[in-house]
């Protein structure tokens, strides 16, 4: 015969439903047995104290026995029908039943592969973080250097201007304009006298 | 109809002891101690009676103390509420499966999913901030490059001008 | 058989719980 441990309800009881009726048996066994040894003394202390009385403690002993067998039996007989109700209706989880540690099992059916395929998935979100947070760290950086660089290009810049400045009232960009202009002019002329030696 | 666990299990034991106090019969002692109740039958009849009332008492004090030490009522009153919750669920529920490992990947899945959700977040975040930081710093390397590009201007101005008084 | 099987049982009353602490503790730390 199988033994249904009855795990789940030990689950939940933090006993097994066994132990428990074990527990009450013995405990009616033994009252059954104390009281029944109190009846003894007491008949036996009434019948030595009767005049006359022939009642011996062996017979008395011998009528205890008697009723403590037929007790015993029904006793017995009788827990059996109250175990069978007690373990299928009190100390019982019904099959459809969900202890609440256990709620998750409802909600996450998931089988081992489903399982493996979140992990990953989570692992792979947590690279890509790291992946966004490594080019966030390197864009930042690169702004460091562009605002370096261009601090260090805009001081060049404004050097330049600086020179123009330095030289009179124009600036650099109207001289050179000035100069390009008319050193044209002249190259033309040059070229020109040039021609017109040659002809000479 | 529900019945209230430890209602039911009050009601089993006095089942119980009724039961067992009807076989145990008044007649069925009496016949027992025959002797004696022949000498004294009132006498038999108080010692049978103390006997039941002593019995049924001591049985009753001690399922009240098995209340107590498992702490039963509360326990019993809790699991129906278990099972009222579940009315609507008739299928058979889950079981452990023996197999600790399988069965605590279940336990595990919502802190999965959750690390899952929150991280999917932070990765768009990130991912949104740095679309940004990516346009700041193409735009600065635009401005590097016009930077860079008036400089060489100015320097090939410059060296103009140097040539300016060699080609006159 | 009987210790076994409270031993067992509440293991699986407890651990789960036990088990889910310690992942959200790794989690955490590696999130940190």
């Amino acid at each position: 015969m199988s033994i249904n441990p009855l795990l789940y309800e030990t689950q939940f009881f933090g006993f097994t439903p066994q132990t428990c009726m074990l527990r009450i048996y013995i405990a009616f066994q033994d009252y059954l047995f104390e009281v029944m040894v109190a009846v003894e003394k007491v008949i036996l202390k009434k019948a030595s104290s009767l005049p006359g009385s022939t009642l011996s403690a062996v017979q008395i002993r011998g009528s205890t026995e008697t009723f403590l067998r037929f007790m015993r039996e029904r006793f017995n007989r009788l827990f059996v029908k109250m175990e069978q109700v007690l373990l299928q209706l009190v100390l019982n989880i019904p099959p459809n039943i969900l202890l609440p540690e256990d709620r998750s099992h409802e909600k996450y059916p998931q089988g081992r592969e489903d399982f493996h395929l979140l992990q990953q998935e989570v692992e792979q979100l947590r690279l890509r973080y790291k992946a966004e947070l490594g080019a966030k760290h390197a864009l930042l950086a690169e702004l460091e250097v562009q605002k370096v660089t261009q601090a260090r290009l805009k001081k060049t810049l404004h050097w330049f201007d600086g020179l123009g400045d330095a030289h009179g009232p124009l600036g650099l960009g109207e001289m050179m304009a000035f100069l390009i202009q008319h050193s044209g002019r002249l190259r033309s002329i040059t070229q020109d006298v040039t021609q017109k030696s040659k002809k000479l | 109809a529900h019945i209230p666990k430890v209602k039911l299990l009050d009601t089993v034991v006095d089942t119980f002891l009724q039961k067992l106090v009807s076989a145990g019969s008044y007649e069925r002692f009496a016949k027992c101690y025959k002797r004696f109740y022949k000498l004294q039958p009132e006498m038999t009849r108080l010692i049978y009676d103390q006997f039941i009332t002593q019995l049924q008492t001591s049985i009753r004090e001690e399922v009240s103390t098995i209340k107590e030490e498992g702490n039963l009522e509360a326990v019993l009153n809790s699991l129906d509420k278990i099972v009222e919750e579940a009315e609507d669920r008739k299928e058979p529920a889950w079981r452990p499966s023996g197999i600790p490992e399988d069965d605590v990947r279940s336990t595990l899945i919502p802190y999965f999913l959750q690390q899952q959700s929150s991280l999917k977040r932070l990765v768009q975040e990130q991912e949104r901030e740095n679309v940004k930081l990516a346009e700041m710093v193409l735009e600065g390397r635009k401005q590097v490059l016009e930077l860079q590009q008036q400089i060489q201007a100015r320097k090939q101005a410059w060296q103009m001008l140097t040539q300016v008084p060699k080609t006159l | 058989f009987d210790e076994v099987i409270v031993d067992t049982a509440t293991k699986r009353k407890q651990y789960p719980r036990k088990i889910a602490e310690c992942v959200i503790k790794t989690m955490k730390a590696q999130h940190e």
